[in-house]
């Protein structure tokens, strides 16, 4: 959604580079297992496309549109993330092993990469329509898992502590939009926040 | 037993 809305608008407003910049790095570190191991044609599909669009976004908004974008405005500082998420990765996975240590990476920093769309939306107090979409959207996509997590749980035995604390942390962080989402866009209103 | 390694999630 992000990487159409500024490829069909032409401007990269509004849109965080440096969350977009986190997503591209948090694909690339949990997707080397395309060189290890085949899981499907689906997966295998979704992880290439997650791949480059998030490089396609990254290009629009710091290449090709770079004169649109709102960079005054996207001031989270991203190493108050890495650093810790990175240390976090070492001390904390299943198994301590380069691809494993970077896959543990890649779950915990797509955890918290929204923060600073969310923050860039907290100082400039608006949102484009189409930016929350795409917000909700991404929100929704981890917050199905909570529930497939469940589903797999009773099912097939299956249960991955780092994934589910992760995804519930991502979840949470997001539910103070889905409000905002739920309260004003869906009723056709455009995001503003109060001053 | 499912093989936590080999991550077939997205």
């Amino acid at each position: 959604i992000v990487t159409f809305k500024i490829t069909i608008s032409f401007i990269a407003l509004g849109i965080s580079g440096k969350s977009q910049l986190l997503f591209a790095l948090v694909f690339t570190t949990r997707y080397l297992d395309l060189f290890t191991s085949f899981i499907s044609l689906y997966n295998t599909s979704m992880k290439l496309i997650y791949i480059a669009c998030s490089y396609a976004t990254v290009y629009l908004i710091y290449m090709k549109f770079k004169a649109t974008y709102d960079g005054n405005h996207d001031t989270f500082r991203v190493e108050f993330l890495i650093v810790p998420v990175g240390g976090l990765s070492f001390l904390v996975n299943h198994d301590f092993s380069p691809l494993e240590i970077l896959w543990t990476f890649s779950i915990y920093l797509e955890s918290v990469a929204i923060l600073p769309q969310l923050f860039m939306i907290s100082k400039t107090g608006e949102a484009e329509t189409i930016t929350t979409h795409y917000l909700f959207f991404l929100g929704l996509y981890r917050a199905l898992y909570l529930v497939n997590w469940i589903w797999r749980y009773y099912f097939e035995g299956f249960f991955d502590l780092i994934a589910v604390v992760a995804g519930v942390v991502q979840t949470v962080l997001y539910c103070d939009f889905f409000y905002l989402y739920v309260t004003k866009v869906l009723k056709g209103k455009k995001l503003s926040l109060p001053a | 037993e499912y093989n936590v390694y080999q991550h077939d999630e997205l």
